[in-house]
């Protein structure tokens, strides 16, 4: 039988409760809690509809809604799981499940192949690192020239597809990353452990409020 | 010749585009 809660709460669409999504991901329900104020001021910063814009995120990231990057796209794009260009609170909560120190390595590794998985084919190739190395070259402001791309891309490929297939699947990817386990150090975030003390939930409150 | 020698990924994580730690900015 399901459920229908009819409580007069102010949340807003594509909003879930902190229980389901604390019993899914490494977070509690008062880190849930406390996410879900951090969600509110993301998602209201630009346009107050309660769901983050791209625009939003880019903000959120770059101080500047207008900064294009490669890397802030294919997280944007991971996050908005069901792939209709905006983030709703689950989808937020789920995918930064995975950056918190407690999340399984495995769920890391996957996360950070998918986003480096440019094109979707399962596989990452070689001109989807070379097209990563440029575009970070251009966000760093360092030229560097195409020949010592082509060295580090080539450096690096070999080094990762064992099989020598010309692209790197899943199973190279995990062996790569035991070998050089700083690649996913972005891939955990320790604020995440932080999350209560830096957002404290006042939803307790605020359905005190309601009633 | 620093650059050479460097893992690509290991540059690509380096993105600004990838720190989420901005997102927790107040």
């Amino acid at each position: 039988m399901g459920c229908f809660c009819s409580k007069n709460t102010r949340h807003t669409p594509g909003y879930e409760e902190p229980t389901v999504l604390a019993a899914e991901t490494p977070f509690t329900v008062s880190e849930v809690e406390a996410l879900y104020e951090l969600f509110k001021k993301l998602s209201s910063s630009i346009i107050d509809d309660g769901l983050i814009h791209k625009e939003e995120f880019q903000l959120a990231l770059f101080k500047n809604r207008n900064k294009r990057n490669l890397f802030a796209d294919r997280i944007f794009d991971l996050f908005d799981i069901k792939r209709n260009g905006v983030i709703e609170f689950g989808e937020f909560v789920r995918s930064l499940g995975v950056f918190h120190p407690n999340a399984p390595e495995a769920d890391k590794i996957g996360f950070a192949f998918r986003l480096y998985d440019l094109r979707h084919t399962g596989y990452i190739e070689r001109e989807e690192l070379k097209e990563m190395v440029l575009a970070l070259l251009q966000e760093s402001d360092l030229i560097l020239s195409d020949d010592i791309v082509e060295v580090i891309v080539d450096k690096t490929f070999n080094e990762a597809d064992t099989k020598g297939d010309g692209r790197i699947d899943q199973e190279e990817w995990k062996e790569f990353v035991s070998k050089n386990p700083s690649l996913i150090k972005n891939m955990t975030l320790p604020y995440l452990k932080d999350i209560t003390l830096a957002f404290p939930s006042f939803v307790v409150s605020a359905e005190v409020e309601d009633l | 010749a620093a650059p050479v020698t460097m893992n690509a990924f290991e540059l690509i994580s380096t993105s600004q585009g990838l720190n989420l730690s901005s997102l927790f900015e107040k």
